[in-house]
């Protein structure tokens, strides 16, 4: 009973450290998916517009951004190098990477948080390698990799 | 042996996770908050 | 009789869970090359930038720093405390080792 009692803890720990890293797994293939969607994007739109945009009106990656109030004072200073910077503000700011910026353009096609339509699925499906495409499909209806597959007989 | 007192959070480009980031602005959140 | 059984079932469970566990592992590495090599490639590298609108729409009416250095810049922020006159101090220091950082303003009337 007791070795029970220390497989079952046993047992907990290791399905934990399996959803880390699925979770770390399923974060990557979204920064894959949208990568390979952005590049697809500026090359259809450079084909449309038969040539790149000028080159003062795009970001390259990588970058972060930092966000702030419209009202906020911010104070700036370099160092002649530029090797560095220090900036002050007088509000709250927030700080996100070029992955979080291609989500919020929706570059992932929604399936960071479950809502990506079959059509989506399909074309998210091609920008990752076959072997992993099952995890885009759980990711795309938001369903929880211990409701499934090895762990649903034994539960 | 005592820790040293975390004064700041640190991220790096091309080297930290973007928790790091998320980390750092609920820092902000809450300070701004209290 | 019942604990044996269920101590059979464990271990195979755990069993289970150890070989999946390493699955995951190599997949991650395996992504991990893949990311590498996408965004390495030069193709992939002409196409990789987003524009100032696309950024504006994902932030509406705040204003926007673009901040792009090496690799290994290290971004320090302290908790923010309350300076001389009562306002709380928000600051974020950038330093870099082996190049210049660059700074955008960006959506700033």
């Amino acid at each position: 009973a007791q070795e029970c009692q220390n497989l079952e803890m046993e047992k907990q720990r290791r399905m934990e450290r399996i959803k880390q890293k699925r979770a770390q797994l399923q974060e990557l293939l979204l920064q894959q998916i949208a990568f390979k969607n952005l590049v697809q994007r500026n090359q259809q739109n450079e084909q449309q517009n038969q040539g790149a945009p000028a080159l003062n009106s795009t970001i390259k990656l990588p970058f972060i951004i930092v966000n702030t109030s419209k009202r906020t004072v911010i104070d700036c200073s370099i160092s002649s190098d530029k090797f560095e910077y220090l900036f002050n503000f007088d509000n709250a700011f927030e700080i996100h990477d070029d992955i979080e910026v291609l989500k919020r353009m929706g570059m992932s096609f929604g399936l960071e948080s479950g809502k990506c339509s079959p059509e989506d699925l399909r074309l998210a499906k091609s920008l990752v390698p076959k072997a992993l495409e099952g995890y885009i499909t759980d990711m795309s209806t938001g369903s929880s990799w211990v409701n499934q597959g090895l762990l649903c007989n034994s539960a | 042996s005592c820790l040293t007192p975390r004064t700041a959070l640190l991220y790096k480009f091309n080297g930290s996770p973007s928790k790091s980031l998320k980390d750092i602005n609920n820092m902000i959140k809450q300070g701004d908050q209290r | 009789k019942e604990v044996i059984e269920k101590l059979r079932h464990l271990k195979a469970e755990i069993e289970e869970l150890e070989l999946k566990e390493k699955e995951l592992d190599q997949q991650k590495l395996w992504l991990q090359q893949s990311i590498k090599n996408v965004m390495d490639d030069s193709v992939n590298n002409r196409f990789s930038y987003v524009s100032h609108e696309d950024i504006c729409s994902c932030f509406k009416g705040d204003t926007l720093l673009a901040i792009q250095a090496p690799s290994g810049t290290q971004l320090e922020v302290p908790i923010p405390e309350l300076g001389q006159n009562g306002q709380k101090k928000y600051q974020i220091t950038l330093r870099s080792r082996s190049g210049p950082i660059h700074v955008l303003l960006i959506n700033k009337d």
